[in-house]
């Protein structure tokens, strides 16, 4: 579909990409972690997308398996929700992924 | 108002209360870290009340200055959001206050 083309054009195109909620803290949280190491991250607000914000949160869902926001993207690959970003990011493995993915 | 004297009988009458949104992990965290602490707060869930929802809203705002969720209650006073209920356990304050509000 157009969506998906335009979903898979944007991991692509983005090192770093956050499907968010823009009132949403947990959406906020995972944001600023990239601000702070240095990245600036491709953001979609999904509540500014009027009708097409519930549809593309489907489309998401279906590619990968998750429902929630936020929803990132590190160099193409889903990383998961903030919880999962945080986790990375406490392991040590976080930055080394945002590097090689800003590389390209 | 009707619905300002609702939620001043809410917080009085129960010794932990969260406006909270179904879907919001901070509302959620903070929900939990309650039940975690053996209290077992009473909530309401703004998504769940319709047009009531940001009429509530509005009013909590009105009265604590704060428009966010999830807004919390204990024996009565407003402490804030999930972040501040966090830091008053870190702190060793929340307990404190949970012991004082539910043995009234
Ligand atoms: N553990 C997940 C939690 C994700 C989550 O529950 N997100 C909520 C908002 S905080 C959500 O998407 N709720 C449904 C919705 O907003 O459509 C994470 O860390 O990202
Ligand atoms: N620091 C505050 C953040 C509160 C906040 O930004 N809450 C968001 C949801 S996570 C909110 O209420 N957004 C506006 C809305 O949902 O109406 C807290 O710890 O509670
Ligand atoms: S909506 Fe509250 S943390 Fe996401």
């Amino acid at each position: 579909s157009r969506l998906e083309e335009t979903v898979k054009k944007t991991i692509t195109e983005n090192p770093v990409v956050v499907y968010s909620k823009s009132w949403c803290s947990y959406s906020s949280e995972v944001k600023s972690l990239f601000k702070r190491l240095g990245v600036e991250p491709f953001v979609i607000e999904l509540d500014a997308l009027g009708a097409q914000g519930p549809q593309l949160q489907k489309l998401l869902e279906r590619l990968t398996g998750q429902h929630t926001v936020p929803n990132v993207f590190i160099g193409g690959k889903h990383i998961g929700g903030c919880s999962e970003t945080v986790k990375l990011y406490h392991k040590g493995e976080l930055q080394p992924l945002l590097a090689e993915a800003t590389a390209k």
